[in-house]
């Protein structure tokens, strides 16, 4: 932080809160964002009985340089924010992803006629991080 | 296998399996090119629909055969127990079941129905087709869902004794019964509280399905005894209604990836990385004031 400091030129008052932004975090951060579907609009409705309506909600947004204590990102994603920021742009900065998520039962009526419940692993997504 | 130190099923053998048992396993109807076989084999059937074809498929597809309507109500009443309405499954199972499937029998089976006013027994022949049991689908539970009217009265108190006997084809083509079984059930108790009777049927299906058997033949016998067993009883239909075919419920512990595993992630929960650890305390020393003395050790060596 010395070091920047001592390089940033210095400037006039109205100018540091551009220079400050850079530390700030993004203004649409990586967060979690709501999303329902039905099954009708899918026009699955025919074979899924149930539930009516699906969340699968779903992780979008900029990841903040400092991501460690925020998401509980592995070091590795700092470091590829720095080759993309300093070495080579072609690499990708760290992206938005789901980091956990819960389970979908559904209902559904089988080809053959037959009527099955099933609990699928994953099929909600309920934290977001940046990797 | 994924990370999160479940037991996954080996997939290797999941390689090594058949062809036509891997069909059966993954939704034939959604069978797809060899090419991208094993990439998909892990998204759930439910999603394959969407990465294999558009919607415009769905118009195209044979209709699907529509169940029945009462074994539908009993299906919903179960999602409703199981899960709340945005389909999140309930903690609050207690069991490993993580699939419950119901099958009606196919309508070609013959229906020997016997007059039941002479006392007669009610015997069917069941034929249940179970090529939607996956390979990776174990049985836990099974029973026979027969349903009743519950506007007619329950007199007296009723046993009825269900006999069960699986139909084996041998070489031959003739039939002879392979396992039989015998099941005892009070109606009288069980259908004044609701519509349905559940006769487990597990031991009995449990040999069959575990030999992949798919195609189960089974007749059934129910015998009802009305009044006290040990005085004269008389052999007659106490509850006075068409006993329609019972459907087959098998409740399975489906073990492939996608499906979800309450004990795992019960397990998963306590090997929860966030949980703060459990600060291992210095072993209090019994010993008093030479405890002590340790422990002043103990700490001056700990600040060095």
């Amino acid at each position: 932080r010395d070091e920047t400091l001592r390089e940033a030129p210095a400037t006039p008052p109205h100018n540091l809160s551009e220079y400050f932004k850079q530390f700030l975090f993004p203004q649409d951060e990586c967060e979690l964002h709501n999303f329902r579907l039905s099954f009708r609009q899918l026009q699955w409705d025919k074979w899924i009985i149930a539930p009516h309506r699906y969340s699968p909600q779903y992780c979008k947004g900029d990841c903040p340089r400092a991501v460690g204590h925020r998401y509980g990102s592995p070091v590795h994603t700092m470091v590829q924010n720095i080759i993309y920021e300093k070495l080579d742009a072609s690499v990708p900065k760290p992206s938005c992803v789901p980091a956990e998520y819960s389970p979908l039962s559904v209902l559904t009526i089988e080809p053959d006629g037959s009527i099955a419940y099933k609990e699928y692993e994953d099929m909600i997504a309920t934290r977001c991080t940046c990797r | 296998p994924r990370a999160r130190g479940r037991v996954v099923p080996d997939k290797l053998s999941g390689l090594l399996v058949a062809p036509e048992d891997t069909a059966r396993e993954l939704n034939p109807l959604l069978w797809l090119p060899t090419g991208v076989r094993h990439g998909y084999a892990l998204l759930p059937p439910l999603l394959k629909v969407l990465s294999d074809r558009g919607p415009q498929h769905w118009e195209s597809e044979a209709p699907r055969l529509q169940p029945d309507s009462r074994a539908l109500r009993y299906m919903k009443r179960l999602y409703k127990m199981f899960a709340t309405k945005e389909g999140i499954p309930k903690a609050n199972k207690s069991h490993l079941y993580n699939t419950v499937r119901l099958f009606t029998p196919c309508s070609e089976c013959k229906h020997l129905h016997r007059d039941l006013r002479k006392g007669d027994v009610h015997s069917v022949d069941l034929h249940f087709n179970l090529d939607r049991v996956a390979a990776l689908e174990h049985l836990l539970k099974s029973v026979l869902l027969y349903s009743f009217d519950t506007s007619v009265p329950i007199s007296s108190p009723v046993t009825c004794m269900c006999h069960l006997s699986a139909k084996e084809h041998d070489s031959s083509g003739q039939v002879c019964p392979s396992v039989s079984q015998s099941v005892a059930f009070s109606p009288h108790l069980e259908v004044r509280k609701r519509k349905w009777v559940e006769i487990d049927v597990t031991s009995f299906l449990q040999p069959l399905i575990a030999a992949h058997r798919r195609n189960i033949h089974m007749a059934v016998n129910v015998t009802c005894l009305v009044g006290d067993p040990r005085q004269n009883t008389k052999l007659e239909n106490p509850l006075h209604v068409a006993l329609v075919p019972p459907s087959l419920l098998l409740y399975l512990n489906d073990t492939s990836e996608q499906a979800y595993h309450r004990w795992n992630s019960l397990r998963h929960g306590r090997k929860n990385p966030q949980r703060p650890r459990q600060r291992n305390r210095p072993p209090v020393d019994p010993a008093g004031d030479k405890g002590n003395e340790s422990l002043q050790g103990k700490r001056a060596s700990r600040r060095r």
